[in-house]
């Protein structure tokens, strides 16, 4: 992912920006030089979100900040939880509801008005949907807020989630799943509403796999690094996450924060948790949909796994490891950092995919014990629902939906292996978890990690305990859902970089394409001699 | 654990305006009501008190609503928690 930084020749006059290194990384505050959203690229092609409008669901926004009103969308702004269309952030005297303000400058701060820092999407709109700063949260008020005006919002950003205390599980009730399913089929005209989630700020204590909204394949769960790569201690890994943006948390360096807007018109150096990660996302699609305002939210999915870099990133725990069709990932920051003039330029020349299928690929329905040790292993042999209307040949999502009980849940570990051999964690220890009475029920595991492959063969689920005391357990019913393409999604995508993913999974699809043909001709042949 | 009840209701009518909507809301101690846009006759019914929760459901109030013709079905809201992160 490496540019000469001296090309780039993007100059604003607002006084943070030098220290938005997530833009620009020269080097500052011991930053890795190069490592950042690569949005100078995009800007200079002349993509900065115009026409483009991002809701920040959180506890409001200050939209009399002097960085903030001339990009603020009113008509789109309301407030769920006390009917209120003038969502301004509610004073409180411990600065607690400057979370959707910080968020907000982030997306759309204005740029050359010599305040504050810069939006990634300067020329963006943000709407404020506050819906956070009540003492609860109810399933109505959520719905509410992610379908407000989904003809008018494309992409909600959302930095919240159930309590990342390491032993919740937690999720969208039955109306959010409601209006988000109407959001992603008919929001943005048909093309879909765009979610983004931030993570989890759970640590290795927590497991975002366990967080129903991030683990969501409707919405798009970001990660964050610091500005040297590192994970910044607080990031939870899950195999649901797709891509990284950056945030701090970890370095005492007052300039390695995140620069934004603040409460009443000031301005902070200090943003920090995934929090700051999810805006940074949505402005680097609010881009990518400046460049083509047709992608549907799963193209966007596509072009995030494409586009993202490894770059420098370093998680001292996961490997980066490819799945069965080349594609680099890692357990923590999922396919790398988000490379928004890499997104932006694919973006213009994208062909939306091609329709997606659902296939139930298999379900074991008898209760098995897990011993304290050694592995309970199940596989599931599958042809993908081939021959049927619903095969999926090209995967996308997959989803492993579990009923499992534990002596300590925390302790339960879960891996599931495709048939091409790639392993992903869907469940990993949770030291603090300790329920025993209601465990997973019906709960869907969702791992990115096998995005591109072959469904077809045998999927391995192996489900054991790592903890410090022995414990048991009864796995009583896991079902393999698989979600994705019939036809080959990149096999028409035009190709500029033949360094670059699309290029490999383009050429490898062709390959495949190809025998499969000569496959069936033969067989063909042969069935006829 | 058990979980707190809130004084919001998610009210489904028989093909009701909002306006309506909003009448029968107000004659029962609500202080406003809100189309849901996603779904069909669903309405968000507010209190006067948003703040309020208590640890049982406000069983009179729902029966109260549950007798009015106009009303097909009523759920008082659960109050969870969520966390920014």
């Amino acid at each position: 992912g490496y540019r000469d930084l001296n090309a780039i020749d993007t100059n604003m006059n607002d006084p943070l920006f030098s220290k938005q290194w997530y833009l620009i990384n020269t080097g500052q505050a011991d930053g890795t030089p190069g490592l950042d959203l690569n949005v100078a690229e995009a800007w200079e092609l002349g993509y900065t979100g115009k026409g483009v409008t991002i809701a920040i669901m959180d506890d409001g926004i200050d939209y009399l900040h002097p960085d903030l009103a001339s990009n603020y969308n009113a008509d789109a702004s309301f407030d769920f939880s006390s009917n209120d269309p003038y969502p301004y952030p509610r004073y409180t005297d411990d600065w607690f509801n400057s979370h959707g303000t910080r968020c907000a400058g982030e997306v759309s701060a204005a740029a050359n008005n010599n305040i504050c820092g810069v939006g990634v999407a300067f020329n963006s709109k943000v709407a404020g949907i506050r819906m956070l700063d009540q003492p609860f949260m109810t399933d109505v008020i959520e719905a509410s807020s992610i379908s407000h005006m989904p003809q008018v919002v494309d992409i909600y950003s959302a930095s919240w989630g159930p309590t990342d205390d390491g032993k919740t599980v937690d999720g969208p009730r039955e109306l959010t799943l409601q209006a988000m399913a109407d959001g992603v089929n008919k929001g943005r005209g048909g093309k879909g509403s765009i979610y983004v989630w931030a993570s989890g700020d759970g640590g290795s204590f927590d497991d975002c796999n366990c967080d129903g909204y991030a683990s969501s394949m409707w919405t798009i769960s970001i990660n964050s690094a610091i500005n040297d790569g590192r994970t910044a201690l607080y990031d939870e890994s899950c195999s649901s996450t797709l891509a990284s943006t950056f945030s701090n948390g970890r370095k005492r360096n007052p300039e390695a924060g995140v620069a934004t807007t603040d409460l009443y018109g000031n301005c902070t150096l200090r943003h920090s948790g995934t929090s700051a990660a999810a805006p940074e996302a949505a402005g680097v699609f609010a881009l990518a949909l400046e460049a083509n305002p047709d992608l549907t939210w799963r193209d966007m999915q596509h072009l995030a796994v494409l586009t993202s870099k490894r770059n420098q990133l370093h998680d001292e725990v996961h490997q980066w490891r490819r799945n069965g069709v080349g594609l680099e990932f890692n357990h923590l920051f999922g396919y790398g950092v988000l490379d928004a003039g890499g997104m932006a330029k694919m973006a213009k020349e994208w062909k939306a995919v091609p329709e997606r299928f659902h296939c139930v690929a298999g379900s074991v329905q008898e209760p098995r014990k897990v011993a304290s040790d050694g592995k309970l292993v199940l596989t599931i042999d599958t042809d993908a629902c081939q021959g049927k209307d619903n095969f999926v040949r090209y995967l996308e999502h997959v989803q492993a939906v579990v009923t499992v009980n534990a002596s300590r849940r925390g302790d339960l570990n879960i891996n599931l292996t495709s048939p091409a051999g790639t392993k992903s964690i869907l469940l990993s220890r949770r030291p603090r978890d300790e329920d025993s009475k209601v465990g997973f029920d019906k709960w869907p595991f969702m791992t990115t990690h096998t995005w591109g492959e072959d469904p077809r063969g045998a999927w391995i689920l192996e489900v054991g305990f790592r903890g410090d005391a022995p414990q048991r357990g009864v796995m009583k019913e896991w079902t393999l859902m698989l979600h994705g393409t019939q036809s080959a999604p990149y096999i028409d995508q035009i190709v500029r970089d033949y360094q670059s993913k699309l290029a490999m999974s383009k050429k490898q699809e062709l390959e495949e394409e190809l025998d499969e043909a000569v496959e069936r001709s033969l067989k063909s042949l042969l069935s006829k001699s | 654990e058990e979980g707190i009840f809130t004084n919001h209701f998610l009210v489904e009518l028989h093909e009701q305006t909002e306006d309506e909507a909003h009448q029968l809301a107000t004659e029962n101690g609500f202080d406003s009501a809100r189309k849901l846009p996603f779904a069909k006759d669903l309405f968000h019914f507010y209190p006067k008190d948003l703040t309020q929760t208590r640890r049982r459901r406000s069983l009179q109030l729902r029966q109260r609503l549950e007798k009015d013709h106009r009303v097909k079905n009523v759920i008082q809201q659960e109050g969870f928690s969520r966390t920014k992160r």
